[in-house]
């Protein structure tokens, strides 16, 4: 594995987005994972469809929560296409579902992988590398006050509450860290940006992580 | 300098002011707490941001609504594999 790697260098990671006061950051980590993973496929990088998965993923509760492992799990079941954000914007609360024909221009889940990579966080790298950015869920309560630098401290595993994009990570340096897309704007954190240290498990960043395939 | 850069509009004699105000002295206690057990270079920093006025359970429920899914430990399976 190389010893720092960045979707962002290959220009498949969209911009940080705002999720608002709505509960969807699930749904921002499912899109955020299938528009990069599309972008490596060749495609053009495009912004797709958040409030689409908010309003007909109805296994979850929209602006209330959901789980990024059922949205992916109801794209690949039913086959919808995630249509371009340009077609069905973001309204952050939650709508009514809108229907678009198969023939509309779009992207679909072939597939999806979850797993609990905790102790493996060196093949949770290489998974990144191999496939694309990942959706994690993670224990966020002390990023109220974040406001940069490498989350080492007060931040446990298995109490995961709200779900993110591990974009890439750094083991040059000092401490070896992720670095991870949040949905709360670019006002918070680094530019949108947080940084986790690699190696335990911190904020639970390894307990629930999964890698679209299209 | 808070209300001024995250645009908060609320009446300074509001009750909501003074909710917000008790609010915002709480997290600068908890940031303090959060600052003190690492000052090694690179280490996350915490202090003032657009949730310095709400208190822990209001961020909770507003922003922290992701649920875990159980999923199964990594077994170096994958669908290419």
């Amino acid at each position: 594995l190389p010893a720092k790697f960045d979707w962002r260098d290959k220009a498949v990671v969209a911009p940080v987005q705002n999720q608002q006061a709505c509960g969807s950051c699930w749904a921002f980590g499912t899109v955020g994972a299938i528009q990069s993973v599309h972008a490596i496929g060749g495609f053009t990088l495009e912004q797709l469809s958040v409030q689409q998965v908010l309003d007909c993923s109805i296994q979850n509760s929209g602006c209330n929560g959901g789980s990024a492992v059922w949205a992916l799990d109801w794209l690949k079941q039913t086959k919808v296409k995630l249509v371009p954000q340009s077609d069905y914007r973001y309204k952050a609360k939650t709508g009514i579902c809108h229907y678009f024909s198969q023939s509309h221009d779009g992207v679909a889940v072939k597939n999806f992988t979850a797993h609990d990579f905790e102790g493996q966080e060196a093949a949770m790298m290489g998974e990144l590398v191999q496939n694309g950015p990942l959706v994690a869920v993670v224990d966020a309560i002390s990023w109220q006050d974040y406001l940069g630098g490498i989350i080492q401290h007060h931040c446990s595993s298995h109490r995961s509450n709200h779900a993110v994009l591990v974009v890439g990570y750094d083991a040059t340096g000092h401490i070896p860290h992720w670095i991870v897309q949040n949905s709360w704007g670019t006002a918070w954190g680094d530019e949108g940006y947080v940084y986790i240290k690699i190696g335990s498990n911190v904020c639970g960043i390894a307990d629930s992580v999964a890698a679209v395939f299209l | 300098l808070f209300r001024a850069q995250f645009h908060r509009m609320y009446d300074v004699t509001s009750d909501e002011f003074n909710r917000r105000h008790n609010y915002f002295r709480d997290s600068k206690k908890r940031q303090a707490r959060l600052n003190s057990f690492s000052a090694v270079p690179q280490s996350a920093t915490y202090g003032i941001n657009q949730f310095s006025d709400l208190s822990p359970k209001q961020f909770r429920d507003l922003y922290l609504t992701g649920s875990a899914t159980r999923v199964p430990h990594y077994s170096g399976l994958t669908p290419e594999n």
